[in-house]
């Protein structure tokens, strides 16, 4: 740490106090600013490489679209974040997501916590599974809007002119040993050439699992040509947990804040 | 004691020059300038704080304060006459308090903060009433 406090150009910035905090000051800085920030202890994530995966990127960019006046210092952090990555995804956010945003007080983006490569024997579908642990919500937020995010790669060397029927389930009850109950949620019809993210609405789905959590049996997706064979996700360009950082999959929920938190006077 | 306290009142109320004596309307112009009611800079900086492996954005963030001595608050609504009237009625309620403006924010902003949680999601949440904008006297 640097003895003085700089805004983003390195400057000093003029007349704020030029000192060290002491250890105690410290201390009972981080108290004070973790109390108005109401989070009863600082959070200490196990950030192996999580850091850098697509959901901080996707939630940086959200950020950036919220801050406009800080816009040049968060470019930077952005392009810092980015220049890690030797692909530029396309843009994350999308004109959607800032809509969302608009009347949401906060979010909350989710890593898949487990991917089930489901590569079963050939009478039975190919499909993946994803699994999310929404039990961090805070309690009473009732969530306003929800996706589910995927990254396609394109993959028109191995299906020319190909189209794929991509297909979203809610898992409702697994069966040990024989495909699990679903409920369709989403299909959409794709190019195999297509690239980019695609965003699946899981609003209803996501309060059902804030509610009832025992219900939270996770996603399945899976993939048929056009033609009806079906095909491992992984073959249609769909990026699970081996692929790479920035484009794993994850989802994001949109939050209304029900009780404000009242800052204590001090 | 509470006693002795109404004594010295008494002795205060019987001569209605002491109360008169109060702060003149001069007084309170007469405030210096250095030491008038405004907002003072106050920098969080949560790298400062050692908290850049937690806090995706910002870096910090200006939180300001208001302090000094209000002077007499002649604004708008809050001319001379009125001022009175509102001194007159809090004296009435309650004789003991002498009522004094208080230096305090009058325009105050968000912030959004970016951060992970123990489990490594990210939240993105917005804090209302983080920054003085401006301060004045109430």
């Amino acid at each position: 740490g640097s003895n003085y406090l700089f805004d983003g150009n390195n400057d000093i910035h003029p007349n704020f106090v030029h000192r060290r905090l002491r250890t105690h000051e410290k201390r009972e800085m981080q108290k004070e600013i973790l109390s108005i920030l109401g989070l009863p202890h600082r959070p200490r994530p196990h950030l192996s490489h999580d850091k850098y995966n697509s959901a901080p990127l996707f939630m940086l960019d959200l950020y950036n679209t919220i801050s406009n006046e800080e816009k040049t210092d968060m470019e930077g952090i952005l392009d810092q974040y980015k220049s890690m990555f030797t692909t530029q995804g396309p843009p994350l956010a999308t004109f959607q997501d800032s809509t969302f945003l608009n009347d949401a007080d906060m979010v909350m983006s989710f890593v898949n916590l487990v991917e089930y490569d489901r590569e079963l024997s050939p009478q039975r579908r190919h499909h993946k599974e994803f699994k999310f642990n929404l039990s961090q919500i805070p309690e009473g937020e009732a969530v306003t809007a929800s996706e589910f995010r995927l990254y396609k790669e394109c993959v028109s060397q191995a299906f020319k002119n190909e189209t794929f029927l991509i297909t979203v389930y809610q898992v409702v009850q697994e069966r040990p040993g024989r495909d699990a109950d679903l409920f369709l949620l989403e299909s959409r019809k794709l190019w195999a050439a297509e690239e980019g993210w695609l965003e699946f609405d899981i609003t209803a789905t996501s309060n059902l699992w804030v509610m009832s959590p025992h219900h939270n049996l996770g996603l399945q997706i899976s993939v048929e040509t056009s033609n009806g064979r079906s095909i491992s996700p992984k073959e249609a360009g769909l990026v699970g947990r081996d692929g790479a950082l920035e484009k794993q999959p994850f989802m994001v929920a949109f939050f209304k804040v029900s009780e404000v938190h009242i800052r204590s006077v001090r | 004691s509470t006693g002795k306290r109404r004594q010295q009142n008494r002795n205060r109320s019987t001569q209605p020059q002491e109360a008169a004596k109060g702060p003149g309307i001069s007084d309170y112009n007469s405030s210096d300038q250095k030491t008038a009611c405004r907002k003072h800079e106050l920098y969080v900086s949560f790298r400062e704080l050692g908290w850049q492996d937690w806090i995706i954005a910002p870096e910090g963030y200006a939180a300001n304060y208001c302090d000094g001595e209000c002077s007499f608050p002649l604004n708008a609504h809050m001319n001379a006459t009125n001022h009175a009237i509102v001194q007159t009625l809090v004296h009435l309620m309650n004789p003991e308090n002498v009522p004094k403006p208080c230096c305090a924010p009058t325009k105050l902003h968000a912030i959004s903060v970016l951060y992970f949680d123990d489990n490594s999601n990210v939240i993105l949440k917005k804090y209302k009433n983080m920054v003085v904008r401006a301060c004045g006297c109430h």
